[in-house]
C-alpha cells in the first residue's frame, strides 16, 4: 500500500460519507442523481463477488463492506426515505443510465483479461464505474444552484480517481510485471469525465463564488 | 499470477 493509493481510499470513503451524512441529516438528497448511484451499487456488487472467497486483508474486506453498505443504503434513501424521497427532483435526473449498463457489458465480454464469471463482472464493474459519474455530472449542469455538499461530493470522487493513477505510476515504477491495461484506461477516461468539472470547481473556488456550471 | 496483484485494489 503506498501513500496515493491510501489517499485515493480515503477521499473516496470521505465523498460518500460527504453524501451519506449530507442525506442523513438534513434529509435531502437535493442535486444528487440517483442514476449514478444506482450504477455505483452495481459497479460494487460485481466488482466484489470475491468478497467472501478471496482474503486479501482486513482493511479490504472492511472497505468492500463499506463501500457496498453505504452504496445500497444511498439508493435505499432516495427510493425509500419518505422524506428524502421528495427531494429528489426525478425530472432534472433524466440520463438514460440503463443504455450503460449494456455496451459496458458488451464490452466486458469482448475485452477481458480472463473469460471466467468473475473476471467478466470484475470487468463489467471497471467499464461501468468509468462512466457511472455521467449522469450525475448532466444533473449538475442542470441544477441552478449546486449546494456546498454535492460539489464536494463529486471533488472527492475526482481526486480519488485522480489518486488512483498516481497510484498506478508509482505501483508501476516499483512492481515488477505491474501491468493492466483495462482498469488503466477506464480509469483514465473516468478521470477525464472530471476534468471540466475540475475547472470550474476552482475557479468559483478561487473567486469566492459558488459553483455553478455552464448549461 | 498477473491478475491477482490488481485485485487488491478496492
Amino acid at each position: 500500500m503506498n501513500i496515493f493509493r491510501l489517499a485515493g481510499d480515503m477521499t473516496h470513503l470521505a465523498s460518500v460519507l460527504v453524501l451519506l451524512l449530507k442525506i442523513h441529516t438534513i434529509k435531502s438528497c437535493a442535486g444528487i442523481s440517483l442514476k449514478t448511484q444506482e450504477l455505483f451499487a452495481i459497479v460494487f456488487a460485481s466488482r466484489y463477488l470475491d468478497i467472501f472467497t478471496d482474503f486479501i486483508s482486513l482493511y479490504n474486506t472492511l472497505m468492500k463492506l463499506i463501500f457496498l453498505g453505504s452504496s445500497f443504503s444511498i439508493v435505499w434513501y432516495i427510493r425509500r426515505h419518505k422524506l428524502v424521497r421528495r427531494s429528489y427532483d426525478k425530472d432534472q435526473d433524466t440520463f438514460r443510465h440503463y443504455f450503460l449498463l449494456l455496451p459496458c457489458f458488451i464490452l466486458a465480454l469482448l475485452i477481458n483479461e480472463k473469460f471466467t464469471f468473475k473476471e467478466v463482472m470484475w470487468t463489467f464493474s471497471l467499464y461501468l464505474e468509468a462512466v457511472a459519474i455521467l449522469p450525475q455530472l448532466v444533473l449538475l449542469q442542470r441544477t441552478k444552484n449546486i449546494d456546498n455538499l454535492t460539489g464536494q461530493y463529486v471533488f472527492l470522487l475526482g481526486a480519488y480517481r485522480g489518486l488512483y493513477i498516481l497510484n498506478w505510476i508509482y505501483r508501476y515504477f516499483t512492481e515488477p510485471h505491474y501491468v493492466h491495461w483495462i482498469p488503466w484506461i477506464s480509469g483514465l477516461v473516468q478521470t477525464l469525465l472530471y476534468a471540466d468539472f475540475f475547472y470550474y470547481y476552482f475557479e468559483s473556488w478561487k473567486n469566492n463564488k459558488k459553483l455553478q456550471l455552464p448549461a | 499470477c498477473f491478475q491477482d496483484d490488481q485485485k487488491d485494489e478496492l
